[in-house]
């Protein structure tokens, strides 16, 4: 199984 | 002031159509750079960003930048007032708190024009960094739509794994009512480039991906012949639609990780 990554992991807020 | 003159509405259109079923409502940024926006879906696993370049519009005036906050589907239905190859005007006043569109017949003998109200958006835009990307696959973009819909709607599929090696790119799903596969290889002649397949590739890949957002972003389809796919290990895809050179549609998926 895999778990659904979410974008606030990979980009930061600016 | 802000005043952007476009040749055709049917790009609004097509904009319109490939982003608002995704991100309903946005703030469009328009600076003397042209028009962007960008916005996650509400699950925060995708996001689109936009940019149409000032160069794509003639006129395009714009004094000082302007954050513009749209109801997307409300913008899309007005949209669909004008034939596709009216001209589209779209004003605003400084501090205005409505859009002005214009459509105007080529024949210059029907003129509609409406406001539509803005709203305040609360977004965060987000830093995406630059990244060098494992493998880059160009295809063509009604040949990844095709994929995404056969492989959803004929398997049942809601993960697809997408595989990228020097021979090709494998889009696999399991599905309710068994598995599949579809493998493209890599064109030999690229005497008409928007109907190859290419691939640029530093080192295999393998990602999974929700499917069904992946046959979101084919709603950009009618918006470019070709479609870009940059994959790197553990991080998000980009699916990019560009519009000739005047701009482009990039959607960014979060990939599902292995448990």
């Amino acid at each position: 199984t895999a778990t659904q990554g979410r974008l606030d992991n990979f980009f930061t807020v600016s | 002031m802000f005043e952007a003159r476009l040749a055709q509405s049917n790009l609004m259109k097509k904009i319109l159509d490939a982003i608002k079923d995704l991100i309903t409502e946005a703030n469009l940024e328009i600076s003397s750079g042209g028009i962007s926006l960008q916005g996650m879906d509400s699950s925060h696993v995708s996001l689109v960003a936009l940019l149409m370049r000032s160069d794509g519009f003639s006129p395009f005036r714009c004094d000082r930048n302007l954050t513009l906050g749209v109801n997307l589907q409300a913008m899309a239905k007005l949209m669909k007032c004008a034939s596709n190859d009216d001209i589209l005007t779209m004003t605003a006043e400084d501090n205005s708190d409505t859009l002005n569109l214009q459509f105007e017949s080529p024949a210059q003998d029907k003129l509609s024009e409406f406001e539509m109200k803005l709203m305040d958006i609360d977004s965060e835009h987000l830093g995406i960094p630059e990244t060098e990307y494992d493998a880059v696959i160009r295809m063509p973009s009604s040949e990844f739509q095709r994929i995404c819909r056969d492989l959803g709607a004929g398997i049942g599929g809601e993960s697809v794994t997408i595989a990228c090696t020097k021979e090709g790119v494998k889009f696999s799903v399991t599905g309710s009512v068994g598995s599949g596969s579809i493998t493209l290889k890599q064109t030999g002649s690229v005497d008409k480039p928007a109907e190859s397949v290419v691939i640029n590739m530093a080192q295999p890949v393998t990602l999974i991906f929700a499917l069904r957002y992946l046959n979101s972003f084919a709603k950009a389809t009618p918006l470019s012949e070709s479609v870009s796919l940059s994959m790197s290990r553990e991080v998000p895809l980009v699916v990019e639609y560009k519009m000739n050179d005047t701009g482009y549609v990039r959607f960014y998926l979060a990939p599902k990780l292995e448990d």
